[in-house]
């Protein structure tokens, strides 16, 4: 469940990145 | 007496055979905007990414919805299809893989 929350986080991050 | 509604006055009447008319035209009926239907909509996705993204979000499983899944829900849809949408949707950060690179959650459905 580490691994989900991890890939959850970067995968916001991309997101927010994206959406500058 | 007086007159019942003299809009602009005088010369207008050559300039109504060109005016388009409002109402009468031929697409963008449906009022309201944007609802998917075409081929991009708003957040700039094809429409089978919005497809994709749309049953991984529909997904309540907190590992989130398989490959196979997909497949089997998008029938019509090819493999590789899938595949490439998802791997797009991940790209942008919409969805990201849980358990393994099988399964994917959408980011915004918390």
């Amino acid at each position: 469940l580490d691994r989900i929350e991890k890939n959850r986080r970067a995968a916001l991050e991309r997101l927010a990145a994206r959406n500058v | 007496g007086k007159p019942q509604g003299t809009m602009g006055g005088g010369g207008m009447n050559t300039s109504m055979a060109t005016v388009p008319r409002p109402g009468m035209g031929g697409f963008g009926g449906m009022g309201g905007g944007y609802t998917g239907a075409s081929d991009m909509s708003a957040n700039g996705l094809s429409a089978s990414q919005n497809q994709v993204l749309r049953l991984i979000r529909s997904c309540p499983d907190p590992q989130g919805i398989s490959i196979q899944d997909l497949k089997q829900r998008l029938s019509g849809m090819s493999a590789s299809v899938i595949k490439q949408a998802v791997e797009f949707l991940s790209n942008e950060g919409h969805i990201f893989s849980t358990i393994d690179e099988d399964h994917f959650r959408s980011t915004d459905n918390d």
